[in-house]
């Protein structure tokens, strides 16, 4: 999956 | 959240704080490159700009404002406080054959065409060259005070840490991100030969001596 969703990572 | 990742952001906490105790104890910015530090500011900027529109945790809020803060606040020691220190003359890296390719593969190379989406790109590709300035300096200048080796080692470990971040989440979430892995990747790439003459020279007390 890549990453769409909410960006969790800094 | 998982270990590597918690190693990798405490490894960048760590860099910025050396960075600007080194600046500030020493009251001198020589050694460091003004390039790479604007690049990060914009890296920075470009990503955190979520801080206003999503809020993933008191973590991911904090440690943004902390990098945006710190990004800053080096810019203000080398291009205004200490300014008398930075040494212009061999901080001549053209940062714009950074910039420019950067916004140009954001936006032909991305998730999503939107608006953050192209700016999180563009602040991605553009971290993986950001410290070529600093690194460039360093081998004009041929060497490198130690506490300047250690901000590098440190800030180069965070990506490097980041990469066994995204190894175990593809592994246990079935989660990951191929741009973000492939210019983490070529980010600490690009420190390898650093990294090599740090734990060679540095950590046997000599100093950085890159060959000239």
């Amino acid at each position: 999956t890549n990453d769409n969703d909410v960006k969790d990572e800094l | 959240m998982n270990v590597f990742r918690l190693l990798g952001d405490l490894s960048h906490l760590i860099a910025v704080i050396i960075l600007l105790q080194k600046i500030w104890h020493t009251r001198s910015c020589a050694g460091i490159s003004g390039k790479s530090q604007v690049l990060f500011a914009l890296v920075y900027t470009a990503r955190y700009l979520d801080l206003v529109s999503t809020y993933v945790s008191l973590y991911n809020t904090f440690m943004k404002v902390i990098f945006l803060i710190s990004s800053y606040a080096t810019i203000y020691f080398i291009y205004m406080k200490f300014r008398a220190t930075y040494d212009r003359n061999h901080d001549t890296f053209r940062i714009e054959f950074l910039i420019l390719p950067s916004v140009l593969l954001a936006l032909l190379i991305n998730h999503q065409f939107s608006f953050l989406e192209v700016l999180w790109t563009f602040s991605i590709y553009l971290e993986s060259v950001a410290i070529l300035p600093q690194l460039f300096m360093v081998s004009k200048t041929g060497e490198a005070e130690s506490i300047t080796s250690h901000y590098l080692f440190a800030l180069g470990s965070y990506r490097g840490l980041y990469i066994f971040n995204w190894i175990y989440r593809y592994w246990s979430e079935q989660h990951y991100d191929i741009i973000a892995i492939v210019a983490g990747v070529v980010q600490t790439v690009l420190y390898c030969d650093f990294f090599y003459l740090y734990v060679t020279k540095v950590l046997k007390g000599k100093k950085l001596q890159l060959p000239a």
